[in-house]
């Protein structure tokens, strides 16, 4: 920047000064606006593409400034203080962000056009760009001492007015002819609305690649902020409550964009999740996740329900809670039995036969592996016989390739092969027959026992999980699965295996609620069911707060 | 069975600037719009009532009022509840949010209705003496933003075109 | 293991959505209806 020219910052200065008193001081910033378009291209700021970029970085660094100024003069930290002070700083950050929104909605000619929209949205996306490279330089910059203030409250008040669809500002459009010479639409008093009524989905798409580009692994200063702003009502309503809700049948077109938010800020998490002592500051955002998705569970269940694999496999192993989380979610319209009801008839339930939402999207984990073919012919014709022993091979990645992590398994690899040779068990027996008898002695079973016997303790562990990950709500993945589990309970020869299956599921019910349907139906099936000779084993005494607990569980269902 | 990581050193990084920036808390109000006009007045009554609302100045009030939300004060049936000047004075300073709306359904509860030419809001004092399609003659009451009180007026025109 | 996530301060048993009284992760106090923009009839506002 240094080839900033120093008249191009005095000019920025003097106009946003002029625009923060118009806005502080005008009834109706409609009669003043194009004025002040026109004071703007006559000192040159809309004649290039470089002065507006310029125009816009340098209002947003001198906002920013003044908020800094503003936040180191502050006294003390009480509640008024912070109130106080943060209300000095809107003075200027809500003028500005208002300076962009009219910007925007005014920019474009021929009403109602495409090229109308274009230019509207190609001007938003400059500008939040330009947003968010001021937040990535001042990162660097000012390194501990970056606040988000200015940046998060800019940005919140664009999202704020840009999709909120009424017109807040009472704007009219009068005098056509000047707004005309400047490119920008002039028609009639609701031209504003309906054409950007129409791009609101590519509205919020850019803010939603912003808010990537601001993700908390690249800016984790900024990522309290960014917790805030995905979880803010207006943004939720936007991305999940969108005009195709799920009540109209259809998946909403904001699914796809917030689930991604989503994955990213749990993918950020996850290497501090790793480990049992969280860092302060790391609890503190994990709080504010589980937070967010308690909401989702509780208002867009169906949401967590279509994405739960991409979340499972970016949910570190050891978060139990927050993936038992995802894993309860289960779509409103349905009643679930208590899993405590004695002689509960699972197969006799009717959702039993129909898959889960959001199977068929994400074996995307799956589609370039190498051993694909292999995996298909063997399940297809039980050859290559040579495919099994290969299979644990297939499975593993190099230490090298995740330094500091002792995890040798690619794991969404694994819960890709799981839900794969899963959905071709149950498209092979027929969902309406699933049972213990008919999922036995399939290529699909020799799979999973093999993988069973061939890995070592933490290939199993993870498979396992793979496996216990789709004991959710009740349908036919549940139902196949659960069989599955305790059919390698029941087969297998080896007393270690046994053990680590009932860990696998106990270590998912001693964490606090909540706990999924399939997992709960599961473990009472295990213990209740004396073909599984579940008490005979040693492992259930291993201690005597454990073995209370299989007591008061199966108190609870016996 | 997975045991801990060692993290690397770009989660190191990113550690210790998440760790600055807990030091900088995110405001509920850094996302809230600012209502200028709703916080210069705190009458009385609306100050019982909606004490915590007063953001971002905070008005200081007598200890012995209520410090918390009063219980389901977001409910319709809550605002049926309070008194018609404070519905009035929350429909007037509470714009463009629930409150407001609520404070509406309200009113109209209360059989006051909205007047959209003149901005106002106003109730039928007794039965028109004139009834034509085009309007009713007759007496009404109407809420005085101004004086903040209700007024009587004779003859008042009310024209069904501009019925809400 | 874990944390009782009942003290997240969310009503979870509420028949009404939580997403749009929601403060943000960090307050637990619901937003008040002066604090939710509504989309309120044009002509109410009136400042």
């Amino acid at each position: 920047y240094d080839s900033d020219p120093p008249e191009f910052l005095e000019k920025t200065e003097r106009l946003l000064r002029e625009w923060i008193n118009l806005y502080h001081s005008t009834a109706n910033l409609n009669k003043v606006f194009h004025i002040y378009v026109q004071s703007m291209n006559n000192q040159g700021i809309l004649k290039t593409d470089d002065s507006i970029t310029r125009f816009f970085r340098m209002s947003t660094e001198i906002c920013v400034e003044l908020t800094y100024r503003f936040l180191s003069a502050q006294q003390n930290q009480s509640n008024q203080a912070v109130v106080e002070v943060r209300a000095k700083c809107f003075n200027t950050l809500d003028a500005f962000a208002h300076l962009i929104v009219m910007l925007v909605k005014y920019s474009g000619t021929n009403a109602g056009t495409a090229s109308e929209s274009n230019a509207k949205l190609n001007l938003l996306k400059k500008v939040l760009g330009i947003i968010a490279s001021v937040v990535c330089q001042d990162q660097e910059i000012r390194n501990e001492q970056f606040q988000h203030l200015a940046y998060y409250r800019i940005l919140i008040i664009l999202f704020m007015e840009l999709t909120l669809g009424t017109n807040n500002l009472g704007i009219s459009t009068s005098s056509q002819s000047i707004q005309h010479q400047l490119g920008f639409g002039a028609v009639g008093s609701n031209h504003l609305d309906p054409s950007f009524e129409n791009i609101q989905l590519q509205v919020l798409n850019a803010f939603c690649q912003t808010l990537l580009i601001l993700k908390p692994s690249k800016v984790p200063s900024f990522a309290f902020a960014w917790l805030d702003f995905i979880s803010h009502r207006t943004f939720m309503e936007k991305c999940l409550n969108g005009p195709n809700s799920i009540n109209a049948g259809v998946l909403t077109k904001g699914w796809p964009l917030y689930a991604q938010l989503l994955i990213e800020l749990i993918k950020f998490e996850s290497p501090f999740l790793r480990n049992v002592e969280l860092p302060n500051s790391v609890d503190l955002l994990y709080k504010g996740t589980l937070k967010v998705l308690l909401i989702l569970l509780h208002d867009f269940p169906e949401f967590l329900c279509e994405y739960c694999y991409e979340l499972c496999d970016a949910i570190p192993c050891n978060a139990i809670q927050m993936r038992n989380l995802v894993l309860s979610a289960f779509p409103r319209n349905m009643r679930l039995p208590d899993p405590f009801t004695p002689n509960l008839k699972i197969d006799s339930l009717q959702e039993i036969t129909q898959p889960p939402k959001g199977s068929t999207t994400t074996l995307a984990a799956l589609a370039n592996v190498s051993f694909k073919k292999d995996l298909e012919s063997y399940l297809r014709t039980r050859s290559p016989v040579t495919f099994l022993s290969e299979l644990r091979g297939y499975l593993q990645i190099s230490a090298q390739s995740q330094p500091g992590d002792s995890t040798l398994y690619n794991i969404p690899l694994i819960n890709a092969l799981v839900l794969y040779v899963g959905q071709m068990a149950i498209q092979a027996i027929n969902p309406k027959n699933i049972s213990m008898s008919s999922i036995a002695h399939s290529s699909h079973m020799d799979i999973f026992q093999n993988l069973a016997v061939d890995l070592d303790t933490q290939g199993r562990y993870l498979f396992l999980n793979a496996i216990a990950n789709q004991l959710r709500y009740p349908n036919s993945h549940t139902h196949y699965f659960s069989c599955a589990l305790l059919y390698l309970f029941a087969e297998s020869n080896t007393e270690a295996i046994q053990e680590q299956i009932t860990r696998v599921l106990l270590e998912r019910l001693i964490v606090n609620r909540p706990h999924p349907w399939g997992l709960l139906v599961t473990f009472i099936e295990l213990i209740k069911n004396p073909s599984f000779k579940f008490w005979n084993h040693e492992f259930v005494r291993c201690a005597p707060e454990i073995e209370k607990l299989f007591e008061s569980v199966a108190r609870s269902c016996m | 069975p997975l045991g801990p990581i060692q993290l690397p050193k770009s989660c190191l990084y990113q550690l210790h600037m998440l760790e600055a920036a807990s030091r900088h808390s995110v405001h509920p109000i850094d996302s809230q719009r600012l209502r200028y006009k709703c916080c210069y007045v705190s009458a009385e009554t609306y100050a019982i009532v909606f004490r915590p609302y007063l953001s971002p100045n905070v008005c200081p009030v007598p200890s012995y009022y209520p410090q918390q939300a009063l219980p389901h004060c977001d409910s319709v049936e809550f605002f049926h509840r309070l008194s018609t000047e404070t519905l009035f004075f929350v429909f007037y300073f509470m714009e463009g949010t629930k409150a407001q709306y609520l404070a509406a359904k309200a009113l109209k509860k209360q059989s006051w209705r909205f007047h959209t030419k003149y901005m106002m809001w106003f109730q039928r004092h007794e039965e028109p003496k004139t009834i034509t399609d085009e309007y009713e003659q007759g007496t009404y009451i109407y809420f005085d933003y101004e004086k903040w009180g209700q007024r009587k007026k004779e003859h008042f025109t009310f024209e069904y075109r501009y019925l809400e | 293991l874990g944390t009782d996530l009942t003290t997240l301060k969310l009503d979870l048993n509420s028949q009404e959505n939580l997403y749009s009284t929601f403060p943000g992760p960090w307050s637990d106090q619901p937003l008040k209806p002066h604090e939710i923009d509504y989309p309120v009839p044009q002509e109410y506002l009136i400042n």
